[in-house]
């Protein structure tokens, strides 16, 4: 498991003490190994090894009494780097703000559309949902399901084409004095010229406060072109990682915020309605590498 | 994805990077270019298509249809396509002539037992649900109850979506296997693990933890229409033995595809 390569890795350093060339290599070729299995893109964890060898090659870590402490603390300080800090939401009072979410099949849009509005309802601000798959059979019943079991309001008044669907929504919070609103779209490869043609045309159309990439966490190498196809064709503002409550170590996070430079948001920890949690680094890293 | 070019013009690095972008894992990857380095490989590329072929090679693919009813249990973690597949495998049956039956044993979810309905609607073939929040295992009682009575060719039965960490929900699978072994008096004709091609390690972890609740006969690899190759079932298929039965190629009913391996090596390579 991850964490026991860099547990593993962390061992070698430290019972070294002083560092040679080849130690170093070696420890590294530990921590290597831990991120690819934690599903961190191949290329990425070059770059990330990249960097913590040209740091740990430095005179200062060679020479100090506790070096395995500073690789680590140099490791740790790269993938912090790449991660950002938690976002919250953009949202601004007195405007309409609208968050569409975005992604590939089956990826938990839809159940996070409604731990949104749930989440910002406890927050004292009403959010509307909007169903937008007019595709996936039930799509729709789906998200209604949803808001009538938790107490949420939803869009019910869909006719079958995105723009006129959402251009009925707008003029109906206006009337009914809503001012955010959750579009859940239907999943969609960033490979589909004809369903991302479908996504920037709604999207040039209205103006969006968050546009999230709701993406599953057990996804593996594949998550860096996905994200970059998606953040090619709209201005992702940020990501959302479902199914943290799996045992997928999911670097992919670190892809997503790498390849996009867009910070990550939220991440799903189950089915429940309350099941969103705000993003945290540390918890993230300490997943990874354990 | 990774592409590798022919015969000698890729280096040990492109083999390993083609390897580990194609969601091969550290452990094949690193085997693999021990196998090479020790055989003195001319030919890398034909080396791995042909070890890969082998691999594909080694176990049987052919769906086992003995017995009436044939019943298919469907499994998987969320998302993956469990339900999908359903309908794709559902329209393949009846398109033979057969008989098909389906149970809704997905009582959890928002929405899934009006999900499986519109397929069956659309398929014109007959669905056996309860309430959402009923006891799966008494919906697929009563599926198969009816399915004997009614002389149906073939049973595929839905189920919830659920993560390899939640225990309880592996022992309800486990349970569901019982139900119908008990009511058909033998095992399942197929229990199909459904897993997604985009999935990266955490589908080793998903096949082991699922083979424990569940004796699973073979997979159905979702989603491989996408940009991801689903080179993770390779190592699968090598460590555990258990073949793909199906590929899921896109989101319509006729998206269905029994394995080919011709087909995924030439998508993969
Ligand atoms: N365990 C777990 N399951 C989740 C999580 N988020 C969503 N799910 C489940 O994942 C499955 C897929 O979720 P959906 O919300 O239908 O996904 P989607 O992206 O809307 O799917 P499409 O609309 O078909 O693209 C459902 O079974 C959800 O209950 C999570 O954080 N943890
Ligand atoms: N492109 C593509 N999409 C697929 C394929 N199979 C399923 N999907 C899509 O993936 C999404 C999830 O499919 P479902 O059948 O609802 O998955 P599930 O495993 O039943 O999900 P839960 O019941 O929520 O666990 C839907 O949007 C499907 O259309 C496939 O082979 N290719
Ligand atoms: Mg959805
Ligand atoms: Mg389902």
């Amino acid at each position: 498991s991850l964490k026991n390569n860099l547990q593993k890795a962390f061992k070698f350093f430290r019972s070294k003490g002083r560092l040679s060339e080849q130690d170093i290599k070696e420890g590294l070729r530990e921590i290597r190994v831990a991120l690819l299995e934690a599903d961190v893109n191949y290329k990425i964890v070059k770059e990330v090894i990249k960097r913590v060898e040209e740091q740990a090659r430095s005179q200062k870590v060679i020479e100090s009494l506790t070096p395995a402490e500073q690789i680590i603390t140099i490791l740790y300080n790269e993938l912090v780097a790449i991660l950002g800090d938690a976002v919250p939401l953009n949202i601004v009072p007195n405007e309409t703000n609208l968050i569409m979410l975005v992604g590939l099949q089956g990826n938990g849009k839809t159940t996070t559309a409604a731990k949104l509005a749930y989440f910002l309802k406890n927050q004292g601000k009403k959010a509307l949902l909007i169903p937008f798959d007019f595709k996936r059979p039930a799509a729709k019943e789906q998200l209604v399901a949803l808001a009538e079991k938790n107490g949420l309001e939803v869009f019910r008044d869909t006719l079958i084409e995105p723009v006129p669907t959402l251009e009925k929504a707008l003029s109906y919070m206006q009337k009914n004095g809503i001012q955010i609103a959750i579009i859940d779209t239907a999943g969609r490869k960033e490979i589909d010229e004809e369903m991302m043609r479908e996504l920037s045309d709604v999207y040039a159309k209205f103006k969006f406060s968050d546009v999230l990439f709701v993406s599953d966490s057990t996804i593996g190498q594949g998550a860096l072109k996905v994200a970059k196809g998606f953040s090619e064709i709209v201005d992702l503002t940020g990501g959302i990682f479902t199914k943290f409550d799996s045992s997928a170590k999911g670097g992919a996070i670190l892809s997503f915020r790498y390849v996009t430079g867009k910070p990550i948001k939220f991440v799903g920890t189950g089915e429940k309605i309350t099941d969103l949690e705000v993003f945290y680094p540390d918890r993230v890293i300490s997943r990874i590498v354990g | 994805r990774k592409i590798l070019k022919r015969k000698t013009d890729s280096t040990i690095d492109d083999i390993e990077e083609f390897l580990i972008e194609n969601n091969f894992g550290v452990e094949f990857t690193e085997h693999f270019l021990e196998e090479l380095k020790e055989n003195r490989v001319k030919d890398p590329v034909g080396f791995l298509r042909k070890k890969i072929e082998d691999i594909l090679d080694s176990v049987d693919t052919s769906l086992s249809l003995d017995g009436r009813p044939i019943v298919f249990l469907f499994v998987g973690t969320n998302g993956s396509g469990k339900t999908t597949s359903i309908a794709k495998v559902a329209y393949f049956f009846r398109n033979q002539g057969k008989k098909v039956l389906l149970i809704a044993g997905d009582t959890f979810r928002a929405a899934a037992i009006e999900q499986l309905t519109k397929w069956a609607d659309k398929l014109n073939v007959p669905i056996v649900k309860q309430q959402l929040g009923s006891d799966p295992a008494s919906v697929v009682f009563d599926g198969l109850e009816s399915a004997l009575k009614k002389k149906v060719d073939v049973v595929l039965i839905d189920s919830a979506g659920r993560v390899e960490t939640k225990k309880n929900l592996m022992n309800e699978l486990s349970k569901l296997q019982r139900v119908i072994e008990k009511k058909i008096g033998r095992s399942a004709n197929e229990v199909l693990l459904v897993l997604d091609a985009y999935t990266g390690q955490n589908a080793v972890e998903q096949v082991e933890v699922f083979t424990q609740a569940v004796n699973v006969t073979g997979i159905v690899l979702t989603k491989l229409d996408g940009s991801s190759s689903g080179g993770i079932i390779v190592p699968i298929i090598e460590r555990y033995k258990i073949p793909v039965k199906f590929i899921g190629v896109g989101e319509g009913i006729g998206d269905l595809k029994l394995f080919d391996k011709e087909f995924y090596i030439n998508q993969l390579m």
